[in-house]
């Protein structure tokens, strides 16, 4: 049997011209989050414990695209989801849709631990965590003037940002604008050849 | 989107992943960080999280494709990462991070980056995004 071992993630997708204050900024979260981990671990906290508790920081610290930070939806608001699971027995808690949950990997554990199911969704998971009693904050604490900015600029470029490789149609070499005339049809604000094999 | 994966002293592993998905977004959109087997995986062998887009995490269902090919075809951890990764994401771009239940810590991703930190009890520890 080996010893203790823990990863965090930030997200993938990383724009190529990040400024070197904000990749210091992203290293220092993650560095706070691991010794958070780690104290825990060194005190014998279980593994389910601990994987909450670190993204519980990370949901809380606006840094990351997660709790407060949130990607935003096309209306401007936030719609969070999350889920957790445990190996030994395999049981797992999933939310999404959620607009008022402080925490979301917390009412995700509660999903796996106090309900008789592993997925609640939208209204169901709001109403939910009334029940739970777990904490609520309005959707405006979890939506950042940053984030506000990149909707802006999503909605200019008309599609979605999850990573720097949207292909431009037209501004590119033609063999790209051809692709896309070729097969106009978007998805998700993308052309359709990116979910070609879909 | 944020995750973490964790193998405690006991060999146990879990893991969490949490999102507020893609920026504009349809509303009602799911992605695959609450998709059990997809963004999100743990079992006796290992946890795993996963953080890109979602929509080819999901058809990958690439967090329980780690675990899978580790019980079906043998391959240690680092292995089942990086032929995952290589393998299931068709033109899709991802990244993941893993424990095994042997004390293992692995990651990998086919974009240009990923925000990362890991560490295991002999002392080694990490943090990264390139």
């Amino acid at each position: 049997m080996g010893g203790w071992a823990i990863a965090v993630h930030g997200g993938a997708g990383v724009d190529p011209n990040l400024p070197p204050e904000r990749q210091e900024q992203a290293k220092q979260l993650l560095n706070r989050c691991l010794n958070l981990g780690i104290s825990a671990l060194r005190s014998n906290f279980s593994a389910i414990d601990v994987v909450e508790l670190v993204v519980r920081e990370l949901e809380t610290d606006p840094l990351f695209n997660s709790g407060r930070g949130s990607a935003l939806t096309t209306k401007g608001t936030v719609e969070m989801e999350a889920s957790i699971m445990d190996g030994p027995k395999r049981r797992c808690g999933a939310v999404s849709g959620l607009t008022t949950v402080k925490n979301p990997i917390s009412l995700a554990r509660l999903v796996m631990e106090k309900s008789p199911h592993s997925y609640i969704a939208f209204s169901g998971a709001e109403e939910f965590a009334k029940e739970q009693g777990v904490e609520l904050v309005e959707n405006e604490y979890f939506v950042t003037e940053e984030n506000l900015g990149m909707l802006k600029l999503a909605k200019e470029a008309n599609t979605i940002l999850f990573d720097y490789r949207i292909p431009t149609v037209g501004l590119e070499s033609c063999s790209v604008g051809a692709a896309a005339m070729d097969n106009p049809l978007l998805m998700n604000g993308l052309p359709i050849r990116v979910y070609a094999p879909e | 989107t944020v995750g973490c994966v964790v193998v405690d002293r006991e060999g146990r592993c879990a893991a969490a992943t949490s999102t507020g998905g893609l920026m504009n977004k349809m509303s009602g959109r799911i992605g695959d960080s609450p998709l059990i087997g997809a963004g999100t995986y743990a079992c006796e062998l290992c946890g795993v999280s996963c953080t890109g887009e979602g929509e080819a995490i999901i058809r990958g269902t690439l967090a329980r494709d780690v675990a899978a090919v580790m019980e079906y075809k043998g391959l240690e951890l680092q292995e089942a990462v990086d032929f995952v990764i290589k393998e299931r994401l068709d033109e899709g771009k991802a990244g993941l991070i893993a424990v095994s239940n042997k004390g293992e810590v692995a990651f990998g991703f086919n974009c240009n980056g990923m925000f990362r930190g890991c560490a295991t009890e002999d002392g080694f520890m990490e943090v990264a995004i390139w």
